[in-house]
C-alpha cells in the first residue's frame, strides 16, 4: 500500500517537465526515505536523480519498498490535467500494474482520479559516490538558462572553465565565438540572485549543450542552480527543491581524443 | 576533436 499526498502539486508537474524530455522511461522507487528516481538517457550520457523526502509529504504512507516503472510522457500527460495549486496524491497497491493520481482543487469542490498503466523497466542504476569537486558554482537558475540557450545559437558544445576570476562558458561555431564571464558577486538583494563560486583548483571541461538545455527545464523548480565540477567526473546540475530534496542531473564530458 | 563520454566510464553499476 502506497499514498503520498502532495499538498504542493505543482512541484510533481514542474519536475516531470524537466525529466520527460530527457528519459523515456523510468522506475520511481518509494522508500521510507522517499520518492525517487536514478534514470540515464538512452545514450548513457546524461542522468537524473532525483529526491522527494517524505517529510515534505503531508501524508506518506509506504508500507514498503516498491519500485513503480512510468512512462514520463505518459505520466506528463495526466499530470497537466492538475491544476496548478491542486493536492496531488499517488496511490498504489502491492502487486498492481497502475498508480493513481488524485488531483483536488484547494477548496476540495472538484476532485479527479487518473488511473495509469505501469511497465516493467529494466533499470540500471549507476553508483555515485560522494566527491569532493574542483569547483562549485552557485547562480540564479534563471541566469544559467539564459547562457546555455544564448550559446546553443552560436554553437553545440560549452567548455565551462572555473578560475580565481570567475566562472567562464565559451562556445565557438560557423558563424563565430562566444565567452561569457560571471564573476562572485555576493552584494545582491536576495540571496538566490547571487553568485558563489568556490574554487579549490581550476577545471576546464567540455559538455554537449544540448543535454545542459534539457536540464534547465528544471528552473521553475528553484531559483537557483549549483553548478559542480571536477576534472575526473560528470558535472552535477543541481536544483534544490524547496523543503524536499533535490533533481539533479549528472553530464558526461567531452573527451578529448 | 573531442567525443562524448558515457556515464559508465565514471559511475559503476549497482
Amino acid at each position: 500500500m502506497l499514498e503520498l499526498r502532495l499538498v504542493q502539486g505543482s512541484l510533481l508537474k514542474k519536475v516531470l517537465e524537466a525529466t520527460k524530455d530527457l528519459v523515456t522511461d523510468a522506475n520511481f522507487d518509494c522508500s521510507a526515505t522517499g520518492f525517487s528516481l536514478q534514470a540515464m538517457d538512452s545514450s548513457h550520457v546524461a542522468l537524473v536523480a532525483l529526491l522527494l523526502r517524505s517529510e515534505g509529504f503531508e501524508h506518506y504512507r509506504c508500507d514498503r519498498n516498491i519500485s513503480m516503472g512510468m512512462n514520463l510522457n505518459n505520466m506528463s500527460k495526466m499530470l497537466k490535467c492538475a491544476g496548478n495549486d491542486d493536492i496531488i496524491t499517488i496511490k498504489g497497491d502491492d502487486g498492481s500494474d497502475t498508480v493513481t493520481f488524485m488531483f483536488e482543487s484547494p477548496n476540495q469542490d472538484k476532485i479527479s482520479d487518473f488511473e495509469m498503466k505501469l511497465m516493467d523497466i529494466d533499470s540500471e542504476h549507476l553508483g555515485i559516490p560522494e566527491a569532493e569537486y574542483h569547483a562549485i558554482v552557485k547562480m540564479p537558475s534563471s541566469e544559467f538558462q539564459r547562457i546555455c540557450k544564448d550559446l546553443s545559437s552560436i554553437g553545440d558544445t560549452v567548455v565551462i572553465s572555473v578560475t580565481k576570476e570567475g566562472v567562464k562558458f565559451s562556445t565557438r561555431g560557423d558563424i563565430g565565438t562566444a565567452n561569457i564571464v560571471c564573476r562572485q558577486n555576493k552584494t545582491v538583494d536576495k540571496p538566490e540572485e547571487a553568485t558563489i563560486i568556490e574554487m579549490n583548483e581550476p577545471v576546464s571541461l567540455t559538455f554537449a549543450l544540448r543535454y545542459l538545455n534539457s536540464f534547465t527545464k528544471a528552473t521553475p523548480l528553484s531559483e537557483s542552480v549549483t553548478v559542480s565540477l571536477s576534472s575526473e567526473l560528470p558535472v552535477v546540475v543541481e536544483y534544490k527543491i524547496a523543503d524536499m530534496g533535490y533533481i539533479r542531473f549528472y553530464l558526461a564530458p567531452k573527451i578529448e581524443d | 576533436k573531442a567525443s562524448q563520454g558515457r556515464l559508465e566510464s565514471f559511475f559503476k553499476p549497482v
